[in-house]
């Protein structure tokens, strides 16, 4: 952000609303010399207006590829067209996942992914694939890398700006081909995420189990092994707002819903929390 | 079928586990107040108890990590394909009787590698990289001394976690590994990757970190690298997920790190399954838009 306001530029609209969480990630910062959540209903609200909102106000109805495609088809024949149509809206995102933490900050956690390997589950065989030849290409990267940093570093001043101004900067990334198809973030395919399941460590009801057991006689780590179970918190797939699949559409169908629904976001507090109960 | 002429079966599951966070000096009956660590404590709320109390400030007691781990040996280790683990396994620098030392991060992580390497290795093979469940571990800003600030490599501390992670990281990409310390591993050969990306040399919060713009930023050349292994993983018609500890927000990456990482991400969407971090403690997930990235790197430049 740094170099972009020295140039006088400005950030777009939707990481300029990002300062909504500014105050909410001084803290986190703040928090990493200790592991006491602070401010963090003010991160997940700050979340859900800089990102949720603002899917929600460009969203019409729904972002699922799938939807879309029906509605487009019942209008329009062309099929090719109406993909053009979609494609442009919902892969211009890419998801990141962030998870829910061992150490208690809230309750302890960790997520199963359950992922689509249709076709690889009996006939897969890796034994008659060519070579893989990754020490080569590993050994050319360190070669090309190099390369691609001595290329100017022996410049300086004028000089060094003005080749920088002529030249790629490799750190851009080219288009991605229109031929390419889509990925299993995107479209249904091997590989695609379709669910997952979110265990979680209900510490009081352990300490609550631990204690009546030792009360009852049993010996510190008879009792810990009776208290100590990781249980499903909830799953992908669960009501009140449950994912039919976990695309990239139906995260940003997600996130219009829980713009738009009070309950939902209730909801998906309470999870982002571990089942805490936390509030600021 | 594997081509050591061996065979396994896919269970199309894996686990993501992050920020375990344990802490050797916790001690069951202390004062949450004083991190766990001593004191008597004011009330019931103040007490740390063996598995540790949510909220309370302290990290992760060793019975929490020990039991945790063990309950995912014997409830999931034989579900699961592959173990996304992103890192920050040492307490937290907050206790000035107890400051942290290099020595102490390093000899923590030994260890909890070393239990990875126990739960999922092949306990049949004498090869030490013979994995039953195949895991890939990235770094957490905590993991690294002093607290948040990691340089380019070779260093010692790039050498020490090679050595830690010698049997997850595979031997052709040892070597770029003590530079660059990111690297993949094939979970299904020739079919699918998982990318352990180093985002300290992203984060904003690493003093060595300014910008990506220059070629002598860490951040600079892990882009170079990331862009490298995502062609070649697209020439090979191979699929990939992202994994890192830090997660790519526009708070956490600095200057223009951010906006060219949502690029790449989103420029090899025909590759990128998605993305996996920790560090934020909080369940959640954050639409990337590329439209604005772009914007905003051809503003910048």
């Amino acid at each position: 952000g740094k170099s972009i306001r020295a140039n006088g530029e400005e950030f777009d609209d939707e990481y300029e609303s990002d300062d909504v969480l500014d105050g909410a990630v001084e803290a986190s910062d703040a928090r990493t010399m200790g592991a006491k959540p602070v401010n963090k209903v003010a991160y997940i609200d700050g979340v859900r207006e800089a990102y949720y909102e603002k899917i929600a106000s460009k969203a019409g109805s729904s972002f699922s590829i799938e939807r879309k495609k029906k509605n487009h088809n019942k209008k329009h024949k062309n099929r090719d067209k109406s993909k053009k149509q979609y494609k442009g809206k919902v892969d211009r995102y890419s998801i990141v996942n962030v998870a829910g933490s061992v150490i208690p900050t809230f309750n302890p956690s960790f997520r199963v992914w359950e992922y689509n390997i249709s076709g690889l589950e009996s006939d897969y065989s890796v034994s008659g694939m060519p070579a893989q030849g990754w020490q080569k290409f590993f050994d050319n990267l360190e070669v090309q890398i190099l390369r691609d940093l001595e290329d100017e570093s022996s410049l300086s001043g004028l000089a060094n700006t003005l080749s920088r101004n002529r030249k790629v900067d490799k750190t851009i990334p080219p288009r991605m081909p229109a031929d390419l198809p889509l990925g299993p973030a995107y479209v249904p395919q091997l590989f695609t995420p379709t669910r997952f399941v979110q265990y979680y460590a209900d510490l009081e009801a352990i300490e609550r189990k631990y204690q009546k057991e030792v009360k009852k006689g049993a010996s510190e780590e008879d009792a810990a092994a009776k208290a100590f179970a990781y249980k499903v918190e909830y799953t992908s797939d669960d009501a009140p707002y449950p994912m039919k699949s976990l695309l990239t559409g139906d995260y940003l169908d997600l996130a219009v819903q829980l713009a738009n629904n009070e309950t939902f976001w209730s909801k998906f507090k309470e999870r982002a929390f571990l089942s805490t109960g936390y509030d600021d | 079928r594997l081509a050591d002429g061996k065979t396994k079966s896919l269970k199309g599951r894996f686990l993501h586990i992050t920020d375990i966070h344990p802490d050797p000096f916790y001690k069951s009956g202390t004062s949450a107040e004083e991190v766990c660590h001593r004191g008597k404590p004011k009330d019931a709320s103040d007490t740390a108890t063996r598995f540790g109390v949510a909220m309370n400030g302290c990290d992760s007691s060793m019975d929490l990590m020990n039991y945790t781990l063990d309950w995912v040996e014997k409830n999931l280790r034989d579900k699961i394909d592959f173990v996304v683990w992103t890192g920050d396994n040492i307490r937290h620098d907050n206790d000035r009787r107890f400051p942290r030392t290099e020595s102490q991060i390093f000899d923590l992580n030994a260890k909890v590698a070393s239990k990875f390497e126990d739960m999922f290795r092949n306990k049949d093979s004498i090869n030490p990289r013979d994995f039953d469940v195949t895991v890939i571990p990235s770094l957490g800003n905590n993991d690294v001394f002093p607290h948040n600030l990691f340089s380019l490599g070779p260093t010692l501390q790039t050498r020490e976690l090679n050595s830690m992670w010698s049997n997850f990281i595979p031997q052709e990409q040892q070597r770029s590994f003590d530079r660059g310390t990111s690297y993949f591993v094939e979970v299904i050969p020739g079919k699918l990757a998982v990318l352990s990306i180093e985002t300290l040399y992203l984060y904003k919060a690493n003093p060595l970190v300014d910008t990506c713009d220059s070629k002598k930023e860490p951040g600079y050349q892990l882009l170079l690298w990331l862009g490298y292994v995502l062609e070649e993983l697209r020439s090979r018609n191979m699929k990939v997920w992202l994994s890192g500890h830090v997660p790519p927000l526009p708070k956490n990456y600095d200057g223009n790190c951010f906006h060219k990482f949502t690029l790449w991400t989103n420029e090899y969407r025909d590759i990128i399954i998605g993305g996996l971090y920790g560090h934020m403690n909080i369940d959640h997930f954050i639409p990337l838009d590329a439209k604005k990235s772009w914007k905003a790197v051809e503003k910048s430049s």
